[in-house]
């Protein structure tokens, strides 16, 4: 599910987007012990050209975006992807009752790119 | 939708949807490694995800482990001996390719903190391999042997070095656990204190398989 936008007036750019998943919403919630769920966000927004330095572009997306403003029919825009993610851990039931404590990489949205 | 959450399941490393049966409590350890790593402040380095720092090991999955082990022999135990007991830890949730790098157990004792130790409250405990099915056979060497006072309310054993490898033969872990009185210890109740073992269990950490590859890289 995605949360209400902040007051302030959304920017079109790339950027990372509120994000709460509640693992209930997935049907989890009898297996995940903790946490219910965690803000794992995610990335949206426009990769224009002329790229600008704060949007942790690669050289690769800044030729993509000079191609793309030739020829937009033919050559899409780069992608606003995740470029840093934190881990989280999970406390859940396994399959034979046992409790276990994970911890697992790359779960949470921290900045993105183009 | 379900072959789409069969394929989410994988690569979170399950290989179903856990379905448990009885909701059994979280072992207190679990739930205080959980709270600090949801409040401890974001590091500055990049923490290194495939290390339990609670235990300084290697590894990213820790579980707790019920004995589902029974007392041995049926009848009283006799002489200098005091308890007997098989401890039995069903290893089958731990995954092919997952590598074991930590192993405590761990025996809880449900004793009157308040009243101090006497004389003849000091006991021995011994631990052997065992398999699921009996004692171990009479001359074996034990894993490890301790001497401790009544007083205790838990007790921690580093297992590590006993499973060799970190390999768990057939999936099981089977002990056999003794306590026996020790030296000096009082004639009419030698064997005061052994009878308050609550409850045992067995704390794993293991190196799951894409940790392995990423440290391996």
């Amino acid at each position: 599910s995605s949360a209400p936008s902040p007051a302030v007036s959304p920017s079109p750019l790339c950027k990372p987007r509120r994000l709460y998943i509640s693992f209930s919403d997935v049907g989890w919630e009898n297996w995940i012990i903790a946490p219910q769920g965690y803000l794992a966000n995610y990335c949206g927004g426009d990769c224009p050209f002329p790229l600008a330095a704060e949007l942790n572009s690669t050289n690769h997306a800044v030729l993509q975006t000079m191609v793309h403003s030739l020829d937009p029919r033919g050559t899409p825009q780069p992608c606003c992807v995740p470029v840093r993610l934190s881990p989280i851990s999970i406390l859940y039931y396994d399959n034979s009752d046992n409790v276990v404590l994970r911890h697992y990489e790359d779960m949470v949205v921290d900045e993105c790119g183009c | 939708l379900s072959r789409q959450e069969s394929s989410l399941l994988k690569s979170l490393g399950l290989s179903a949807k856990p379905s448990p049966k009885s909701a059994v409590p979280v072992p207190p350890v679990l739930w205080r490694m959980f709270q600090r790593r949801k409040t401890q402040p974001r590091p500055q380095e990049e923490p290194d995800s495939c290390r339990v720092e609670e235990f300084n090991v290697p590894g990213n999955i820790v579980r707790v482990f019920a004995d589902q082990g029974r007392f041995l022999p049926e009848g009283q135990p006799r002489g200098r001996l005091c308890l007997r007991k098989l401890l039995f830890f069903n290893l089958s949730a731990l995954e092919e390719g997952e590598r074991l790098t930590m192993a405590q157990l761990e025996l809880q004792f449900h004793h009157n903190s308040y009243q101090p130790p006497g004389p003849g409250q000091v006991l021995e405990l011994r631990l052997y391999p065992a398999s699921p099915r009996g004692p171990p056979q009479p001359g074996r060497r034990p894993l490890l042997e301790r001497s401790f006072v009544r007083m205790h309310k838990s007790l921690l054993f580093e297992l590590s070095a006993a499973l060799k490898d970190g390999k768990v033969p057939g999936g099981d872990l089977a002990l056999v656990l003794e306590i026996s009185a020790g030296d000096g210890g009082s004639p009419r109740s030698p064997c005061a204190g052994s009878d308050a073992l609550a409850a045992t269990s067995l704390l794993a950490v293991t190196l799951g398989r894409r940790c392995r590859a990423r440290r391996r890289r």
